[in-house]
């Protein structure tokens, strides 16, 4: 008498969220921009079975963006989710493992993200400061004049601009420009950049010479700029805060 | 299709009622969410 089926695996079973957190460990270690993501459900898991010890997954994922960029050295179960009224940003992924012996590896993976959408967040929270386009001319502005008062108070080497990760414009009632930002240090002190910023190159790629910073930038009604940035790697973290701002 | 038709709501008919107290399996999928949804 042949042997029964396997029943089907459930999303919330183990080896379903064995598989999950393989593909998850996939995702964020082939991306190279933007922000760890955590995972946030298995909305669907499909085996078929190629023989003995021997199946094919296919994983649907429901993921949310956490506080960790992507070159940050902490490990993903320290990274914060972003809460809803951070304006939260999900992605959905489709993943294709092989499980072998017991051994889960990945095949191919196929992700977009997307932002909550506006109108949710200023139900919940009008106040709140919404999701700005990264090219915005006042969030370019404001990166450009963090890092560059960054740069003008710090001796340690040149900064230079990665990318741009998020940025966050409230209107009322102040009009503040919030962004985050990744950086890399240069082969140049602060001091050789003055006379020509643009000659000076990134360092080879070391998890040392990354960073990244968050900036604050009040528009109105006062003018105020705070940047807080931290260095990566063997690098002790550097907190900065221009004296006299808020 | 009335033969087909009589043996359902007699099976219907003949289904055991679940104990008092039973909770039915959560469905396979999705599963839980974590955080919160979207």
């Amino acid at each position: 008498v042949p042997a029964a089926p396997p029943a089907p695996l459930g999303c919330d079973d183990p080896e379903s969220e064995a598989a999950a957190e393989v593909a998850v460990g996939y995702i964020n270690s082939h991306s190279h921009y933007g922000y760890k993501f955590a995972l946030n459900r298995i909305e669907n898991i499909r085996v078929i079975p190629q023989g003995l010890n021997n199946d094919v997954i296919f994983l649907e994922l429901d993921l949310l963006e956490t506080t960790c960029h992507i070159l940050s050295p902490t490990p993903l179960e320290n990274c914060t989710v972003r809460t809803f009224t951070d304006h939260a940003v999900e992605g959905d992924c489709d993943v294709k493992l092989q499980k072998v012996d017991g051994k889960f590896s990945v095949l191919a993976s196929k992700c977009h993200s997307h932002a909550d959408s506006s109108e949710d967040i200023i139900q919940l929270c009008p106040d709140c400061p919404l999701l700005a386009n990264l090219n915005n001319t006042e969030v370019v502005t404001a990166v450009t004049a963090a890092l560059s008062d960054y740069n003008s108070k710090t001796p340690d080497a040149y900064l230079k601009l990665l990318e741009i990760g998020r940025a966050k414009i409230q209107h009322h009632p102040a009009h503040i420009v919030f962004a985050e930002f990744a950086v890399a240090a240069t082969n140049c002190s602060a001091q050789e950049a003055k006379d020509n910023a643009e000659a000076c190159q990134l360092l080879p790629d070391d998890q040392s010479n990354f960073g990244f910073c968050k900036a604050t930038q009040v528009i109105s009604p006062s003018q105020e700029l705070e940047v807080n940035c931290q260095l990566y790697g063997h690098q002790p973290g550097v907190t900065y805060s221009p004296p006299g701002t808020s | 299709p009335v033969a087909k038709r009589a043996v359902a709501e007699a099976a219907q008919h003949n289904k055991v009622p679940h104990p008092v107290g039973f909770v039915p399996p959560p469905p396979p999928c999705p599963g839980k969410v974590r955080h919160f949804k979207i």
